[in-house]
């Protein structure tokens, strides 16, 4: 079951 | 800050399609416009709003400033404006509210509000600029539709485009569905048109409830583009004059 990812990881802080 | 916007309908189903999804935002104003990120509590969806400076008439910014606004404030006012009446957004340096006032353009009735500001202390989030791998372009009611109708089946669905086209599948208890679009183009009426442009194949999987709830902005635009590459998060962007957009950002579902 694929696992849900959060945009923190794609995103960087600016 | 002022900045006037001739219908007021636009923040109006600006601010209805985003409030379910992020509760307080910063509204950050320069002189380029008033823009607005914000993600959701679970950080799986990024909202981001960019109202350019020529959506208004007359704009003026003299300073940056970061109005945070209660989304649900800010409905309870909106709700006082009509449509059409001339909306127009004040604030002073440092401010501890923002004005509104809405002007009906076939009466003398003026209404006027003030929304007292929060500090909100959000994290601002690198957008990488992205060369996607599909971007297909399609009636805005067309992408609620399939939504709706998969969102009834199933939690996720399958997003996967190729040159054949982009299909959306769904697995659930009851069983499974499909819809499958190709690139066509109406020639009576290019709104219902679906343009379909793929540079290499992409196969995701993002939660439908989210999809849903960014299909609340579909009164905005006549049309939405979906933008996806393998791995990243979608795009999903209504265009609204001016070069103003709304765009939705929601990280895949990603392993076994």
């Amino acid at each position: 079951r694929p696992s849900q990812q959060t945009i923190g990881k794609f995103f960087g802080n600016s | 800050l002022e900045a006037r916007l001739e219908q007021a309908a636009m923040l109006k189903r600006v601010v209805d399609a985003i409030k379910d999804l992020v509760q307080d935002c910063n509204f950050d104003c320069n002189d380029s416009g008033i823009a607005l990120q914000a993600m959701d509590n679970s950080h799986v969806a990024l909202v981001s709003m960019m109202l350019k400076s020529e959506s208004f008439s007359p704009f003026r910014c003299d300073r940056n400033i970061a109005l945070g606004i209660n989304l649900t404030s800010l409905t309870k006012v909106l709700r006082a404006a009509q449509g059409d009446d001339i909306l127009t957004l004040k604030a002073e340096d440092a401010p501890d509210v923002v004005n509104l006032t809405f002007e009906s353009p076939e009466s003398d009735r003026l209404s006027e509000y003030d929304i007292k500001l929060m500090d909100i202390d959000q994290e601002h989030l690198g957008i990488p600029d992205t060369e996607y791998a599909a971007t297909i372009t399609l009636p805005s009611s067309e992408f609620s539709r399939i939504t709706r109708d998969l969102s009834a089946l199933s939690e996720s669905v399958a997003i996967e485009c190729t040159k054949e086209g982009v299909k959306f599948t769904c697995t659930g208890d009851i069983g499974n569905g499909s819809v499958s679009l190709r690139q066509h183009t109406n020639v009576e009426n290019d709104a219902k048109s679906v343009d379909i442009s793929l540079t290499e194949p992409v196969a995701l999987t993002f939660s439908l409830k989210y999809l849903v709830n960014f299909c609340k902005a579909a009164g905005l635009s006549d049309r939405v583009r979906l933008c996806l590459s393998n791995e990243v998060p979608l795009l999903v962007e209504y265009g609204l004059s001016n070069n103003s957009y709304l765009r939705f950002y929601l990280a895949p579902k990603i392993g076994d």
